[in-house]
Order: C-alpha cells, then structure tokens, then sequence
C-alpha cells in the first residue's frame, strides 16, 4: 500500500459518500445517472470475485464489500424508493444503452486473455471489469452535459470519483519505481489513463468554478 | 513474490 493509493481509495470513499449525501439531501436523483451506478455495480462485481478465492487484507476485503453494498443501496433507493423512483427520469439518462458498453468490453476483455493465455473466468472477468470501468461514468458525463449546470454536491462526487483513478496512476508509477517484483498489466495502465482522460474537461470546470467561485457550468 | 500485476488493488 503507499500514500497514492490509499489517497485514491479514499477518494473513492468520498465519492460515493457524497453521492449519498447529495441523493438523501435534495431527495431526488435528478442529475444522477443511474446507468453510471449500474455499470459500476457490474465493474466490482465482476472484479471482486476474488473475495472467494484470494484473501489480500482485511482492509481490501472490507472496501470491496462495502463498495458492492454501497453501489447497490443506491441503485436500489433510485430504483425502488420513494421519492427517487418517481422522479427519476429515464429519458435524461439514455445515453450509451448499457450492453453498448458490456459487449465491446466483454470482446475485448476475451480477446486480451486469448493473447495472455490467461484463460481462467475470473481472469477474463477482472479484465472484463478494468476495461468497463473506464467507460463507467460515460452517462454520468452525458447527463451533466445534458442538465448543464452542475448542482454543487454532484460536482464533489463526479470530481472524486474522476481523482481516485488519477491518484491510482500515480500509485502505479510509484509501484513500479520501489517495488521490484511489481509485474506490469498495460491493460490496467491504459485503461486508466482513458478513464482519467474522460474527466479531464469536468476538471477544468471544476477547478475553474472553484477557483472563481460561482456556479459549476459546463458548455453545451 | 511477484505482486499479480494490480490483482491486489481495489
């Protein structure tokens, strides 16, 4: 573990913290995508299998449940709870049908495991998992854009939720400098660095709006 | 031994 990571995870903590706050707050899930928390469901899950078959610590245990439960509460209260159910609005959130997202990943994940030889479900299914969660906050980007100003809460969350993949390619850089028998996966580098890439213009945003102060607007 | 490439991160 080294400062990097454990930072990203943290951020990652906050993320969905916020996202929690921001849902229980303005008891609505306007300006949220749903499709966002469903792909990342899908991205632990899938990456998590582990839990049965290697133990790491207590404390990746732990994240690891608590980040399934966590993402599972808030697809359960925005589906199925009052007031959140009634409002949610499936049109506002119709970006990138979630097996156009599944199926290229699930390809391409099956593809780089034929090249690697690694052949075990779980292999399959972890890389399946990496290249998902680059495209998870897909929808979550489109439905900013589509409400354009960002309420303040929910520009927390997208910001952290952007940094914790951004702090982890430092944790990598650092991994491979001090640790010596930290095998490389470019699958992993890369994927992360197009996911962080995806946020680089909410940041801008972001920081442009907090340094100024003012509302967080993005353009159409 | 050699850490599984990321397998030991969240």
């Amino acid at each position: 573990m080294n400062i990097f990571r454990f930072a990203g995870d943290m951020s990652h903590v906050v993320s969905i913290l916020v996202l929690l706050l921001r849902l229980r707050s303005s008891k609505s899930a306007v300006g949220i995508s749903l499709k966002t928390q469903e792909l990342f469901l899908i991205v632990f899950v899938t990456r998590y299998l582990d839990l049965f078959t290697t133990f790491y610590s207590l404390y990746n245990s732990f994240m690891k449940v608590a980040y399934i439960a966590s993402t599972t509460y808030i697809i359960w209260m925005i589906r199925f709870q009052e007031p959140y159910k009634s409002k949610y609005d499936a049109s506002q959130d119709s970006f990138l049908h979630i097996k156009f997202a599944v199926a290229p990943c699930a390809g391409l994940a099956l593809f780089a495991c034929l090249v690697k030889g690694e052949l075990s479900p779980i292999d399959i299914l972890w890389t399946f998992s990496i290249f998902l969660e680059a495209l998870a906050i897909v929808p979550q980007l489109f439905v900013l854009q589509r409400y354009r100003e960002v309420e303040n809460l929910t520009g927390h969350y997208v910001f952290f939720l952007g940094a914790y993949r951004g702090l982890y390619i430092l944790n990598w850089v650092y991994r491979s400098y001090y640790e010596q028998f930290y095998r490389h996966n470019w699958l992993v580098y890369v994927s992360g660095a197009v996911q962080t890439a995806l946020y680089v213009d909410f940041f801008y945003y972001y920081v442009v709006s907090k340094y100024y102060g003012g509302k967080l607007t993005l353009p159409t | 031994g050699a850490a599984a490439a990321a397998k030991d991160e969240l």
